[in-house]
């Protein structure tokens, strides 16, 4: 089966998206086909690969109501979906995804529509990747019900340690009831300084209580990742040389592995 | 009448915890009274400032809750407010704040809930500021309503200036709905390194923009500021002489001036 994950946390500003991009990014130079969907009203990976959405009639948030309402997808689903110029397909965010609750409250079964959208169209990818916003509301809840693997960026700052318990026990509840091969595939530090004591002790920590589960690559703090996106491109399309590519290239490896 | 201030952003990581509570506790250093309400389920205002909060009878949720219901706040406020070591008084958050608006689907009114339970504390403090979660949802438009100044740290990075739009589209909503005395006081840039090039052209995009509600003080990246809250103090507490401290220090002698 094609491997479905999410990029997850609900803490802001730790890496999600940039992480998101990059993997698909990634995969997509190796000539695998892969779809990124922006699950996130802001739409930062939608614009970090240079897709604007124009047409309001084919949405994201179009596609998860047809879903509650049991309507045909396939139609949906060819209008919204674009090729970025990395050659990564792109289902992308618009802010009125935000409004998504809002809609839903009389809905049977609201966790699993993006679950729903994605099995009508998974057999044409190799990849299948979701951004999330920083948030466990409704939109992340569909992410956690439709993937089987989550990657979940970690800043080694001391917030960051704070989120994860929160986190685990909405993935615990979601394993339960909606979604029982859902795991942890990876966790990645991100912006990460070796050299920094607290760093050091964060990463330790997690070390100790994930194991396995946490990846060898780490991702630097480094400056190409945060200007790639001005362009509409990933830093491992347009800096692959950069320290920052190359950490997400052996993150890469180290999934394909 | 009482500054009552709120520190949003909906963009995730810019510093908008970091900010309220070298705010509040630089406020409280010079012998002012204030008050910190912790708006964001993720609760780091309030374990940043120390106070990790045990009484689950009285939360800012049951407080919400009881405004909702036209209970009597009094009994709610006194128990769940809380002295912080930097004597900062806090209402701390709980994770249980995440299902707001799930209780409030019928309740008329629900953006204003916030603004009546400060209305029945404010005359007790000389500054009121608010934390909020990295959304546009239910608790940052109630914050929105419930207070006259806006200040919005944004980081100096591509995707920072993607939500600003979005941020001011709601705060105009709120304004000619809820809140007609609503204004920006501050823009601040934090994590800011004037040197590099990408942060020049954000910083020179938002003078452009903002004019005089630009802060002239910005925020540079500092381990210091990361590194407090897992001490459980505010960094202008506990490294009064870090360049991060000192930056904080002149963005309060803007705001009290
Ligand atoms: N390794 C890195 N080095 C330098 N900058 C980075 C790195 N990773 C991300 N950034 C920058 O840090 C900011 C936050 O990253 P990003 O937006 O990817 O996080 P996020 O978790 O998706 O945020 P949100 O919670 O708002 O969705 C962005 O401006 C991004 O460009
Ligand atoms: N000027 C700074 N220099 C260095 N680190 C900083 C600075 N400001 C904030 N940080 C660190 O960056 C991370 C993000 O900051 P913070 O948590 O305050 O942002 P936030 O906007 O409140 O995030 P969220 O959207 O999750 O609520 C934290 O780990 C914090 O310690
Ligand atoms: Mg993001
Ligand atoms: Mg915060």
């Amino acid at each position: 089966t094609v491997p479905i994950v999410g990029v997850v946390n609900q803490k802001g500003g730790v890496g999600k998206t940039t992480t998101a991009i990059n993997l698909a990014a990634g995969f997509a130079r190796r000539g695998l086909k892969v779809l990124l969907i922006d699950c996130d009203p802001q739409g930062n990976a939608s614009t970090g690969l240079g897709v604007t959405k124009h047409n309001p009639n084919a949405t994201l948030l179009k596609l998860l109501l047809d879903a509650a309402d049991e309507k045909p997808l396939d139609q949906t689903l060819k209008d919204c979906m674009l090729e970025s110029a990395d050659g990564v397909f792109v289902i992308p965010a618009s802010s009125d995804l935000a409004g998504l609750d809002g809609y839903l409250s009389q809905s049977v079964g609201k966790e699993f529509l993006l679950k729903e959208a994605v099995a009508a169209i998974e057999q044409e990818f190799e990849w299948i990747i979701f951004d999330s916003p920083p948030s466990l509301g409704i939109l992340t809840i569909n992410i956690l019900t439709a993937c089987e693997g989550l990657i979940v960026p970690v800043q080694s700052e001391f917030y960051a340690m704070e989120g994860l318990s929160q986190l685990l026990k909405t993935v615990q509840s979601v394993q339960k009831r909606m979604n029982p091969r859902l795991k942890i595939v990876k966790i990645v530090l991100t912006m990460h300084d070796p050299r920094s004591r607290s760093s050091q002790q964060v990463s330790k920590e997690l070390q100790d209580y994930f194991g396995d589960s946490m990846a060898n690559a780490f991702i630097p703090r480094n400056i190409r990742l945060s200007e790639a996106p001005s362009f509409g491109h990933s830093a491992v399309t347009l800096f692959p040389q950069s320290k920052g590519a190359e950490a997400y290239e052996r993150l890469i490896e180290e999934l394909l592995a």
